[in-house]
């Protein structure tokens, strides 16, 4: 026998080939590849001499301890038994492949020259995880106790969760004291669900989500927990905790109505004691972003921008006035407001009030006065004043386009000013008048 | 004031009364601004230093009652450039505007008067008022009074000038008003006062001259810095406070 070193291709051929092989020969080639890998060989050339059986000349291929059979003859003909485009394949890492030859190569007595073979073989992965285990084989592998996954040249174990795996890296072990899920849904059972969970459990689940987000818990049939029917729980428990507070201890066959956490954070808490054969629980748990109350004004000037049906974490709103209106914010004038809807379902600021402009006072005239159009003293928006001059002494002096009727009237306006429509904010001047005696002299005797 | 009458409350609404280097007059303008002759700040023949006090009065036709009212404290006083304080006989640019401190509250005894704008109101032979506390009967006023003359023709005032052989400078910037035949004219203390038409198309009274000069008082023509040739300047001074 000779052993070919571990490689993942390579040819096995007769010897001397091309030339005619020798008689009286015998030779077994050991094809080894990788661990993980299998041995698939092809015959690209076969010419040996063809008989019954393959009785003189042959090759025989085996592997993992198996015959895969005897040939001779040539590709192509009907002769012996040649191998044809057959594809050999072990199941090992091992393939065996033994040529023979007898005496002589003689038909109706001439000698014949046969060429022999050549093959090819190659590496293929072993799907450790497709082969079914064998107790008889020689070199055992210890399959997965619970998940296997294959790779290219080799494989690995993982457990179900709630098991962990063991440092054989095969056998799993149950452990769910620390199980964290952070999806924003997710199932939850307990271990081996629906089949009867194992005794002596300490097992902790615990659902982190994003705050300003709201964990929804619905159990699944079938619920079933060891109970009893005067104690309440005293066997095996399953306690439910939302931001640490205790919201539920349950167990028996009817299954818990649907929670609602109003939390982001819930841990559940599985205890069993050393024996019993209930099936065990599921749950479905999602999430719901937390939401704020709908806005609402607190008087009629006050508008919320693009009021929406529904406010969530992170929503904001805008209020503003009516025009003539000025946001406040209990005594404080505001030039702008933002509310945002915070993780815990309330608005960062509270709804503020909208107070009309008020103008102030009006300033005084020198030289003339001015008298409310509107109601006397009322100097919020929409009021409305009248200068005069002290004629006939002064007269007011306005732009020489204003008209008369807008002349000294002045408004209080939205922005709080008082405000006329040519002069603007200025108020007007009193102008002395000249040469305008009120008792200009009159000569009588002439 | 000589050969005239005492003037009522308003007749005269923008009479000025002022102590300044002795009794003169003035007008107001707008309601913080004295209209006065420049040779009442700045006397012609005067040796002692011009810092006399400028005691403004306003308000009322009685001597005794318009001091009461009290005096008007000055913020700035403008003299023409056109005054020549060391040239006796050249009464040119004679006009000088005082900005009171504090404006005046107007009011049927307090009024300004008006400036001009054309040569109209030097007509010869308009007529025209002028008022003041100055010497009336050889005595001094304790009442105002006003007189009505004639604007004169310049030629006959350069004439009567030349026969009095006089060499005061009687230039484009004066006019004269009144007649050697007539007793009326204002006198020593009226200086400073306006010569006041009344414009019968706007109704108003305008302000055509302020009492400069004169020879003597009476029987003679008076002679008044034209205000029209020094409208410009007024505004000047007013527009830049």
């Amino acid at each position: 026998s000779i052993f070919i070193p571990q490689k993942l291709f390579g040819e096995v051929t007769s010897p001397l080939y091309p030339k005619p092989y020798p008689n009286n020969f015998e030779r077994t080639t050991v094809i080894t590849v990788p661990q993980g890998y299998r041995v698939k060989l092809v015959f690209w050339q076969f010419n040996l001499e063809p008989s019954e059986g393959c009785f003189y000349d042959y090759v025989k291929i085996s592997a993992d301890k198996k015959n895969l059979g005897r040939f001779c003859g040539q590709l192509g003909s009907p002769l012996g038994n040649p191998p044809g485009k057959k594809e050999f394949m072990s199941r090992g890492n091992k393939m065996l492949l033994t040529f023979h030859t007898d005496f002589s190569n003689e038909e109706n007595g001439t000698i014949m020259f046969y060429r022999g073979f050549l093959a090819y073989y190659q590496a293929v992965d072993l799907d450790e995880c497709a082969s079914q285990p064998n107790s008889v084989e020689e070199d055992p592998q210890p399959w997965c106790q619970h998940l296997c996954h294959n790779y290219i040249g080799g494989y690995f174990c993982s457990c179900h969760p709630g098991y962990k795996l063991q440092t054989d890296g095969h056998s799993c072990q149950a452990e769910c004291s620390s199980e964290l899920y952070t999806e924003p849904s997710g199932y939850i059972s307990s271990l081996e669900y629906p089949k009867p969970y194992p005794p002596d459990l300490r097992c902790n689940y615990s659902i982190r989500v994003e705050r300003g987000l709201t964990l929804h818990l619905k159990f699944l049939e079938p619920f079933e927990i060891d109970d009893h029917q005067q104690v309440h729980c005293p066997y095996d428990q399953l306690q439910v905790y939302a931001n640490g507070k205790n919201i539920g201890e349950f167990c028996g066959t009817q299954r818990p109505p649907d929670l609602d956490s109003s939390s982001n954070a819930v841990d559940l808490l599985f205890f069993t004691d050393e024996s019993g054969d209930s099936r065990g629980w599921k749950l479905h748990y999602t999430t719901e972003i937390i939401k704020c109350p709908q806005p609402k004004a607190l008087d009629e000037f006050t508008i919320i921008q693009d009021l929406q049906p529904q406010y969530q974490f992170r929503d904001y709103f805008i209020a503003t006035c009516k025009q003539g209106y000025q946001l406040m914010e209990g005594n404080k004038m505001l030039l702008s407001f933002t509310a945002v809807c915070q993780d815990d379902g309330t608005w960062h600021r509270a709804m503020p009030r909208c107070k009309i402009k008020d103008c102030g006072q009006p300033r005084s005239l020198p030289n003339g006065d001015f008298k409310y159009t509107t109601t006397k003293g009322v100097n919020t928006y929409q009021a409305s004043i009248q200068y005069y001059c002290h004629e006939p002494y002064y007269k007011m002096l306005t732009r020489a386009e204003s008209s008369e009727s807008a002349r000294g009237k002045y408004t209080c306006t939205a922005q709080g000013i008082w405000k006329n429509g040519q002069e603007g904010e200025k108020i007007p001047r009193c102008l002395p008048v000249c040469g305008k005696p009120v008792n200009p002299v009159e000569q009588t005797q002439r | 004031i000589i050969g005239g009458q005492r003037a009522q409350l308003g007749n005269f609404p923008w009479q000025a009364f002022t102590n300044i280097h002795g009794r003169g007059g003035g007008a107001l303008l707008g309601d913080r601004w004295i209209l006065t002759a420049a040779h009442t700040l700045y006397p012609k023949e005067h040796d002692s230093p011009n810092n006399a006090t400028v005691d403004v009065f306003l308000g009322h036709t009685s001597v005794e009652e318009i001091m009461k009212l009290g005096n008007h404290p000055i913020r700035r006083v403008s003299i023409h450039p056109d005054y020549r304080q060391d040239e006796s006989n050249n009464f040119e640019g004679d006009i000088a505007l005082l900005e009171l401190e504090n404006s005046v509250a107007l009011g049927p005894n307090l009024l300004p008067i008006c400036l001009p704008d054309n040569e109209t109101f030097y007509d010869n032979g308009l007529m025209g008022y002028v008022s003041g506390f100055g010497i009336t009967a050889e005595r001094i006023a304790s009442n105002l009074r006003f007189v009505r003359l004639p604007v004169a023709r310049r030629e006959a005032c350069e004439n009567w000038l030349r026969g009095l052989k006089r060499k005061d400078v009687f230039s484009q910037s004066m006019f004269c008003a009144g007649d050697p035949s007539l007793k009326q004219d204002s006198c020593q203390g009226d200086s400073g006062g306006v010569f006041a038409v009344r414009d019968p198309n706007s109704d108003r009274w305008v302000a055509t001259g302020i009492v400069s000069w004169g020879i003597g008082c009476s029987r003679g023509y008076g002679f008044y810095t034209k205000l029209l040739n020094y409208v410009d300047w007024i505004k000047k001074e007013m527009e830049e406070e």
